[in-house]
């Protein structure tokens, strides 16, 4: 799955996902992915978020809404992501996922639940302090 | 992490990244910058996640799910268990742009996306294909079902519903190589 939130000079925000969700799944599955404050969000007065993983239970807490309403509440972006992920932690310990977070000044983060398998995300990151797109991670 | 203009994006899928990149430097909305970011990686099937010939459902179909939200007012278009389409993200753009609704699903949504102008055509390759033949040749594991017969962990399908519902742990399946 790719989650992804884009940022202007102006401050104009968009957000956008694309899947073909999780192999084997029972035919008429849907994932977060689609649903919006799941799958990602975008409020240009706040910031936006994509979130990845396991989508039957990430969307049961809307974790791109919740972490762009924590960085509308000033939170910064690792904050916000963490949150959102320990909120899906404190229910479902072993879930596979990973969140990326981006505000309105261009601050972004990243987090993810550590698992057996699964200690580390990679997202990409192009911002005017490059030339090219760099590859980031976040340790879980 | 200050300098605007910023693409993020999950995953190492670089030439999504660039994609996006490229369309604001070239004058594109943000819009733009996601759409054609997120289809880079239907085009290359990023990872298998991403786009047509991957992750096949239990009868062997891919189907797609993918939004796009505008940050300045709030519109949003999506699709779910999209069928035939590959565009899944230009056809999620279209839902904003040529309906009122937020969320179109199934065979409707392929249909209004044909309307739209969507080619249809069909989405399984040989890698989905032989994903699928693995799984039904390995006794359809792992797989969703719970409180069936006959035994989910055993066999494959049809299920019916078992008369006691037990709380099984959760199995855990989506990982880096299947997930949303």
């Amino acid at each position: 799955t790719i989650g992804m939130v884009a940022l202007d000079q102006d401050g104009h925000l968009a957000a956008g996902t694309s899947t073909n969700g999780l192999t084997h799944k029972v035919p008429g599955r849907v994932g977060d992915s689609p649903i919006v404050g799941a799958g990602a969000y975008a409020d240009s007065s706040a910031g936006g978020a994509a979130a990845t993983g396991d989508g039957d239970l990430m969307m049961r807490f809307l974790p791109s809404y919740l972490a762009v309403e924590l960085m509308r509440a000033g939170a910064d972006p690792s904050a916000a992501c963490k949150t959102a992920i320990s909120r899906i932690k404190r229910h479902y310990s072993e879930f596979f996922g990973a969140i990326i977070c981006a505000n309105t000044t261009g601050h972004y983060g990243a987090a993810c639940n550590k698992v057996p398998g699964f200690s580390q995300f990679h997202f990409m990151v192009w911002n005017s302090e490059s030339d090219a797109p760099r590859l980031k991670s976040v340790d879980c | 992490h200050t300098s605007l203009p910023l693409v993020i994006n999950t995953w190492p899928f670089k030439n999504a990244t660039a994609a996006a990149w490229r369309a604001l430097q070239s004058g594109g909305s943000v819009l733009d910058a996601v759409e054609k970011g997120c289809g880079r990686c239907q085009i290359e099937q990023c990872d298998g996640s991403v786009g047509y010939g991957g992750s096949p459902d239990e009868s062997g179909e891919t189907t797609l799910d993918a939004m796009i939200m505008n940050g300045d007012t709030m519109e949003v278009g999506a699709v779910a268990d999209l069928r035939r389409i590959k565009n899944a993200i230009g056809v999620a753009r279209a839902v904003m742009e040529h309906t009122d609704h937020t969320l179109l699903v199934g065979e409707s949504a392929s249909v209004f996306a044909e309307n739209m102008g969507f080619i249809a055509e069909d989405l399984t390759t040989n890698n989905s294909v032989n994903i699928f033949s693995q799984w039904l040749k390995g006794n359809c594991q792992p797989n969703y079902r719970k409180n069936v017969f006959p035994d989910p962990s055993k066999s494959c399908g049809p299920y019916k519903p078992s008369a006691t519902l037990k709380q099984n742990m959760r199995a855990q399946h989506a990982n880096t190589h299947s997930h949303d």
